[in-house]
């Protein structure tokens, strides 16, 4: 554990639960993209399989049992709870182009052809494309409250994060995970468009923003 | 390599 990660999975924590403040204190999902939600819900489930079988640290599982019910609880809320609220008629992005290739690669593409690794090679790059929808929502209806920016904001500050921690791992361990540092800088680049955006419009004070 | 499929990070 060192501070990037450290920072990184807090700056992870606080994105999911600004998202889910904001779902329960407006009662409302508008604009945020459920088929986003379920993705990180099923990239959390597919990468903590190991609760069972592996013990990290306390801190490890923790975190990942927050995750889980967090995301879960996420999903609950958009597609129960605050179903009314949820704007279906934007969330239209097409989830089997992303889960088709994806799970082709992670056949391809693994640390070893067992369904534990398979798995988490899954999640890995299903995690790389899960924002996907919620950007692709953005761009269909053309602004999102201030809020989902700083939910995304603080998505892509951890990815950001993570790249660092891995550099820093690399120096100080040798560690070196292929799979999860070349799918990491893909998805940190997804966000690099969003984040200029967010700095000179959203923080400079106009409140909403729009994607090109 | 370190631990090949060694996952310790969220």
């Amino acid at each position: 554990m060192n501070i990037f990660r450290l920072a990184g999975d807090m700056s992870h924590l606080v994105a999911i639960l600004i998202l889910l403040l904001k779902i329960w204190r407006s009662r409302s999902c508008a604009g945020i993209s459920g088929k986003s939600q379920v993705l990180f819900a099923l990239v959390f489930t597919t990468r903590y399989l190991d609760l069972f079988t592996s013990f990290i640290s306390a801190y490890n599982t923790v975190m990942k049992v927050v995750f889980l019910a967090l995301s879960y609880a996420t999903v609950y809320l958009i597609y129960m709870r605050f179903r009314n609220s949820y704007d279906s008629e934007n969330d239209t992005f097409r989830v089997e182009f992303l889960l088709v290739p994806v799970i082709g690669l992670s056949f391809l593409e693994n640390y070893s052809f067992t369904p534990m690794e398979i798995l988490w090679t899954f999640s890995i790059f299903l995690e790389s494309v899960a924002i996907m929808p919620q950007l692709f929502m953005i761009t269909k209806t053309g602004e999102a409250e201030s809020i989902t920016n700083h939910y995304l904001f603080f998505l892509g500050l951890y990815r950001a994060l993570y790249i660092v921690n891995w550099v820093w791992r690399y120096h100080t361990e040798g560690f070196f995970d292929q799979i999860a540092v070349v799918s990491g800088v893909v998805q940190t680049i997804f966000y690099c468009d969003f984040f200029y955006l967010y700095v000179t419009r959203v923080l400079r004070g106009r409140g909403k923003m729009s994607l090109p | 390599w370190q631990r090949r499929g060694f996952h310790d990070e969220l």
